[in-house]
């Protein structure tokens, strides 16, 4: 075995990891397992542990990319470089980078989840035989209704087991079409589209349009990856195989290696190869993102490269079904780490503790959290508005398909493969929240009578759904505005022309709004920024009074319209709050940041409220 | 019978591994994995066997010096990104 020069390795433990995005060619939960396992072949042999964090704080960033993605040593397209990594130490030390020009598997070809049938989300079988005839990719052979589906076992005439296929007829992911499949044909900016386009884009990523007119509806949806028919390589890596396609004046209806020495299996992009010269390599076994990232990992650990070639060190890729770790990279880790720790005696479980979330408190994070600003849908086509975003994919299409491929099918959703989480439950899927907060470095997300929290020492992990009456039991469900100020650490909530404070458990209220020195043209307080000694500004819509705490009084003659002292926010803002010295002006799904501390209100920043404020995928 | 049809073969767009010599492919393989530093290769026979030997002896192949087919075929494996050699 060999490590680096000076024996570059870590010097704590507890080591942490971050997938910061995701390539297409595998669910995501497939990658999330494969780098999961990847890392317990070395917790296995050594005392380390990994965890998996959310943030550039990670000790191992992880990151797939093309070509030059930014540290100065590029991929090479398809196959030759697979990935690399860097050794232990701050910064780009340790991060692991694959290259999203390979097509990564688990080393035994693509993986395509299924969606109904009554496989129970079982991937589909490549090659598999469908009365008499071997296919490779999904097919609507046998259907009338045009639906993908793919049998999960080799030979689906004998064992009779289906699923349908990622594709746009099924379902539509992101957008703002709570996952419709796409109509075809459908019109955009006059033009007729019967297929998915990347059209009036520039991120390449493929949509349809869930009504026959997206000029006049508005409403889109992006189209599943087809990892099935997806080229990689050539010229038109991440389009689809055309079929049939015709080549030196033949047609094609499957990939082939006609034309080719080395025997690789292509096909065109277009229907016409001899006029478009359009092609890509079709996808092959692919590469293990397992065996490979168990590799990068070691690396990442201070693992040089070995020259025994049974070794997982070894630095040529080779597949295998056996655990990967050769007893020469045992003793390299062990040099570097040592052992494992002698396993804990097993213990009674424990009790869970009496309050708990309605939740686990990673809700967000365990719901592809870390699509990050390299990836992940940036909003319609244009010419519509460029950043128009919607909550996010909301679980297994509802309209599944109605029969089989050569009689009716049972019918979907019953083992689609869903999460397991009540939808209500995700704040992602929060469109408008009530209030928002900072309490107690924590800020909280107030929506119908229920809060979400995070913290930034916490790497945001968002905490809840809670019970606002579990904590503030004389509150409404519904609330206007929130805010603690910071000296006495009295919390207002204000909903409708009532508000109630809290100090720690006791209360005060309700009390009327009048109380407080509002006139009755104040229907509602819609947002506060505490300024410090006591004084605070409370805003309802396009004005807002300076308050005092302390006597818990407006001063009347205050008043103020809020864009002539914060220009640049919207004026029916529907939340005001201040978190970590910058003021937040919440409007729809948006928020205005502004940064109070200069004296020069200035906005700074718009943007999503779950996308960047939760970090929503 | 009828006689096999001759394989066209076509170059395609965009597939520029295949316009590589051998020669070109060592060197370059050589480089991007730390056996020789830039413009370290003179045209002498000498220097690219050296070169060669190291990369054979590192990666257990069979210590011939020459751009043989076994030492061509794992240049041409899909392979990690770290160099060998080096830093």
């Amino acid at each position: 075995f060999q490590t680096f020069e000076g024996d570059l390795k870590w010097h704590h433990q507890n080591l942490t990891y971050w997938i910061q995005n995701y390539s297409e060619d595998l669910p995501r939960n497939v990658i999330d397992d494969a780098f999961a396992r990847a890392f317990a072949v070395w917790s296995a042999v050594t005392p380390l542990t990994f965890t998996r964090v959310y943030g550039v704080e990670a000790d191992i960033i992880i990151q797939f990319g093309v070509r030059e993605h930014g540290d100065g040593y590029p991929f090479d397209g398809k196959d030759g470089l697979l990935a690399h990594a860097f050794p232990p130490g701050q910064g780009i030390q340790g991060d692991a980078h694959f290259d999203d020009e390979e097509l990564w598997s688990l080393g035994k070809g693509v993986v395509v989840p299924t969606f109904f049938g009554n496989a129970d989300g079982a991937p589909c079988h490549f090659p598999f035989t469908f009365e008499g005839r071997n296919y490779s990719a999904c097919t609507t052979d046998g259907r009338s209704d045009g639906q993908l589906w793919c049998s999960t076992t080799a030979d689906y005439d004998t064992d009779r087991r289906f699923g349908f296929c990622p594709s746009e007829r099924l379902y539509t992911e992101h957008g703002n079409s709570d996952g419709k499949p796409c109509v075809f044909p459908f019109t955009f900016e006059g033009r007729s589209y019967s297929a998915c386009t990347t059209d009036g884009r520039s991120d390449g990523y493929r949509w349809c349009a869930t009504t026959a007119n997206y000029d006049q509806d508005k409403l889109y949806g992006f189209c599943p990856t087809r990892v099935d028919t997806t080229v990689t390589g050539g010229n038109s890596a991440g389009e689809l195989c055309v079929f049939p396609f015709v080549f030196l004046g033949q047609e094609y209806s499957t990939c082939t290696r006609d034309g080719r020495t080395d025997g690789r299996l292509w096909c065109a992009t277009t229907s016409n190869f001899d006029s478009d010269k359009k092609w890509g390599f079709c996808p092959d076994q692919g590469y293990s993102l397992f065996l490979v990232a168990a590799h990068e990992f070691g690396h990442a650990l201070g693992l040089d490269h070995t020259s025994v070639p049974e070794a997982l060190m070894y630095p040529m890729y080779s597949y295998t079904e056996k655990p990967p770790l050769h007893e020469d990279d045992v003793k390299g880790i062990q040099h570097l780490y040592g052992g494992p720790r002698p396993k804990p005696e097993p213990r009674p479980p424990t009790t869970t503790p009496e309050t708990q979330p309605t939740a686990p408190p990673t809700v967000c994070a365990t719901v592809r959290p870390s699509e990050g600003p390299t990836a992940g849908p940036t909003g319609p086509p244009s010419p519509g508005p460029t950043n128009a975003p919607t909550a996010g994919p909301t679980g297994a299409p509802t309209a599944g398909p109605t029969d089989s491929p050569t009689r009716a099918p049972t019918a979907g959703p019953s083992v689609a493969p869903t999460e397991s989480l009540d939808p209500a439950d995700n704040v992602c899927n929060v469109d408008i929240f009530d209030a928002i907060a900072e309490i107690g470095n924590y800020l909280h997300l107030f929506k119908d009578g229920r809060y979400w929290r995070f913290s930034e020492a916490q790497g945001r992990l968002v905490q809840g759904p809670f019970l606002i009456r579990d904590k503030w039991p004389a509150l409404p469900s519904k609330l206007d505005s929130v805010f603690e100020e910071p000296q006495s650490k009295k919390i207002f909530f204000f909903s409708g022309r009532q508000v109630w404070v809290y100090t720690g458990a006791t209360v005060l209220g309700p009390r009327r709004l009048d109380k407080l020195g509002f006139g009755p043209e104040v229907a509602q307080v819609t947002g506060a920024l505490p300024r410090g000694g006591g004084k605070v500004l409370l805003f309802s819509r396009q004005n807002f009074w300076r308050f005092d705490a302390k006597s818990q009084m407006v001063d009347p003659k205050s008043a103020s319209r809020v864009d002539r002292t914060f220009p640049g926010v919207p004026t029916n803002m529907h939340d005001v709050f201040l978190y970590r010295d910058k003021a937040y002006f919440c409007q729809d799904r948006y928020y205005w940041r502004m940064n109070l501390q200069n004296g020069i209100n200035q906005v700074e920043e718009v943007n999503y409220v779950t996308y960047d404020l939760l970090q929503c995928p | 019978a009828p006689r096999p049809r001759q394989p066209t073969v076509v170059v395609f767009p965009g597939d520029l591994r295949t316009d590589l010599t051998n020669k070109q492919l060592a060197e370059e393989y050589l480089y991007r994995y730390g056996y020789t530093q830039v413009a370290e290769l003179s045209d002498d026979k000498q220097s690219l066997s050296r070169a060669l030997r190291v990369l054979q002896k590192r990666l257990s192949l069979p210590e011939t010096g020459e751009l043989d087919s076994t030492t061509l075929a794992a240049m041409r494996a899909p392979r990690c990104g770290v160099p060998d050699v080096g830093r």
